[in-house]
């Protein structure tokens, strides 16, 4: 038996529309820790990790490791229905369960049940070593979004360069060029910490990063991690409770 | 243009 309510079923909503445009079909594996999923787009070029640990929900239970198959779209359905206060109660059987059960609840009068159909999906899980970055930013999760946005009229790919006066966000185009610089900055307001072992300049997809910008109202602060020649990862922390993780593979130098 | 590279080339299927 897996069952599990999260007091704020709009957490999970907003996790669902965070990787929908990325992920078609997922599996939501649960186990006696977490919620995870872990997947790639269909074209294999970014990878997207979320996890919810079981003190996120009151009255976890999970008695055996289980492998629900979702459709992003149709969870995000079914989601449309959720009140901006409703809890949601996750409902399953530990064979091979046919359907995923949701409860959403938010005034006392009201209990809404949904059933979602639940599918086989063959996954390869790929092992992600836990290696330091060489340079980590941590910036407003919403300026990040801005600056992706802005950059995307110009050109397809960004070189993200970090190096000792900040972080360069360079786009090339037919049009024209940009540079947004990023320094380091003490303010409340937009506070930015830069933690730089060596300079790092990657190229990436804009695409793939404005993908990754929808996961912009689970958190306040986004955490950029690089490393030379390896994939970015861009993350959301959902408080203490988990993370939504995408990973994005660099464009190389022919 | 700058090829992109894929996933699978960085991380290993465990």
């Amino acid at each position: 038996m897996f069952e599990a309510q999260l007091v704020e079923g709009k957490t999970f909503k907003a996790i669902i529309e965070a990787i929908k445009d990325l992920v078609v079909d997922c599996n939501l594996d649960c186990s006696e820790e977490e919620v995870a999923i872990q997947s790639m787009d269909s074209a294999h070029v970014s990878l997207v990790a979320v996890r919810l640990s079981a003190s996120a929900f009151s009255n976890y239970r999970c008695d055996r490791p289980n492998s629900l198959g979702i459709n992003t779209a149709n969870m995000s359905k079914i989601l449309k229905m959720l009140g901006k206060d409703d809890s949601i109660t996750f409902k399953a059987e530990d064979e091979s369960p046919d359907s995923l059960t949701m409860l959403f609840e938010g005034g006392k009068s009201t209990i809404a049940d949904f059933e979602l159909k639940l599918m086989d999906i063959e996954t390869e899980q790929l092992g992600i070593p836990d290696t330091p970055y060489q340079c980590t930013i941590q910036m407003r999760a919403d300026e990040f979004q801005r600056i992706v946005r802005d950059l995307q009229v110009l050109g397809d790919t960004c070189t993200i360069s970090c190096g000792k006066e900040g972080v360069r966000f360079s786009v090339t185009g037919a049009i024209g060029n940009g540079n947004i610089l990023v320094r380091s900055s003490d303010e409340d307001k937009d506070k930015v910490t830069i933690n730089m072992e060596e300079p790092v300049e990657l190229n990436f997809a804009l695409r793939y990063l404005n993908f990754f910008t929808k996961a912009t109202p689970l958190a306040e602060n986004v955490v950029i991690s690089m490393s030379p020649d390896v994939p970015v990862v861009v993350e959301y922390p959902i408080e203490e409770f988990g993370h939504v993780k995408f990973y994005l593979a660099p464009k190389i130098e022919e | 243009r700058k090829p992109q590279a894929r996933m699978d080339s960085f991380f290993a299927v465990k």
